[in-house]
């Protein structure tokens, strides 16, 4: 922007605005983003502040030999649960928004969940997680069952349970929209009733993934 | 590699720091609160081509190539990035997804002639 010699601040204007235009449309194009992401809610920064400390307690340093695969890129993903449609379990329901042709790996993954359990009380829970079908499906439709995990709660606190392999084939295909069905068995209680009492600690999901962009050479070094 | 200084023309390397609130972003972006976006700018003449490169055989292996090859004076090689380091960045997606990733070679470090 040649300064103008009546005004020679604003060669200075001139270059921020440009500069700043500049790093908008570098760090869409890195992030490969169309546009900047308009927020359809806010996330309380309790429950950021929260999450995020999780990732760190996650968040393994790389290894040497991923640093081989720097040509791949490595991500780690928060996200907050929407409340699910099922009665009977505890729905939960998780949007991500990834391109189709970009090839996901997923290296971790945890749910955590806030049980409000009464102080006094030692519960023992026998979870099952399922994978629930399409669109709307009600409790008992179409669903793969994650894992089934034990859990114990001596007064209300976060755990935190584990859903990989089967994570992996829903990152595979071609969803946007994961649904989580939990069901409980045993003397303990109902999850839905632990987890539902207090949405402030809304569940949510931790997982580490590496991405390969499309047509990226993999080089070996 | 040099910082660009007043006076001089030569290829050096500009910073200059973006502050995500001027630009309205930081309500998406949670960490971090900028970053630098320095660039390359000035002259490379022939006497300088290649430098300061990788290694100061670079430079003398351009510099015997120029001689040898007896390429008008008038010629210049491009101020460009020699060395850059990658931007981590923490950010909600448009499902208020947190997500944390390394941007590469994001940052540029230094400026040298091609």
């Amino acid at each position: 922007a040649a300064a103008e010699p009546r005004c020679p601040t604003c060669a200075a204007a001139a270059e921020r605005r440009l500069l700043e235009e500049a790093a908008k449309r570098q760090l869409l194009e890195k992030l490969r983003l169309r546009e900047r992401p308009k927020l359809i809610h806010a996330v309380p920064r309790a429950a950021v502040a929260r999450a995020l400390r999780r990732l760190q307690v996650g968040g393994a340093r790389r290894g040497p030999e991923e640093e081989e695969e720097e040509e791949e890129r490595s991500y780690e993903i928060i996200s907050f649960a929407e409340p699910g449609g099922s009665p009977s379990a505890l729905g939960l329901r998780f949007q991500f928004s990834h391109t189709q042709d970009q090839d996901i790996h997923i290296l971790q993954a945890q749910l955590w969940l806030y049980l409000r359990v009464p102080q006094d009380l030692v519960t023992s829970l026998t979870l099952r997680i399922f994978l629930a079908g399409g669109a709307g499906e009600v409790a008992g439709g179409n669903r793969t069952l994650l894992s089934e995990q034990q859990l114990s709660a001596r007064g209300s606190g976060w755990h935190s349970l584990t859903l990989l392999p089967t994570l992996q084939r829903f990152f595979g295909g071609e969803g946007r929209t994961l649904r989580l069905e939990l069901e409980s068995h045993g003397a303990g209680g109902d999850i839905a009733a632990m987890v539902n009492a207090s949405w402030s600690h809304q569940p949510f999901l931790v997982a580490k993934a590496r991405l390969r962009e499309p047509g990226h050479r993999l080089g070996k070094r | 590699s040099l910082r660009c200084s007043q006076n001089s023309n030569l290829c050096c390397r500009r910073d200059y720091y973006v502050d995500f609130r001027d630009i309205g972003w930081n309500d998406w972006i949670i960490k971090p609160e900028g970053y630098q976006i320095n660039y390359c700018v000035g002259q490379c003449p022939l006497h300088v081509a290649g430098s300061p490169g990788m290694a100061s055989s670079f430079h003398t292996a351009v510099f015997n190539l120029v001689k040898a090859n007896n390429i008008q004076a008038s010629g210049h090689s491009c101020c460009v990035p020699t060395r850059r380091r990658p931007l981590s960045i923490l950010y909600f997606d448009r499902h208020s997804n947190i997500v944390k990733t390394d941007i590469p070679d994001m940052i540029v470090d230094a400026c040298g002639c091609s």
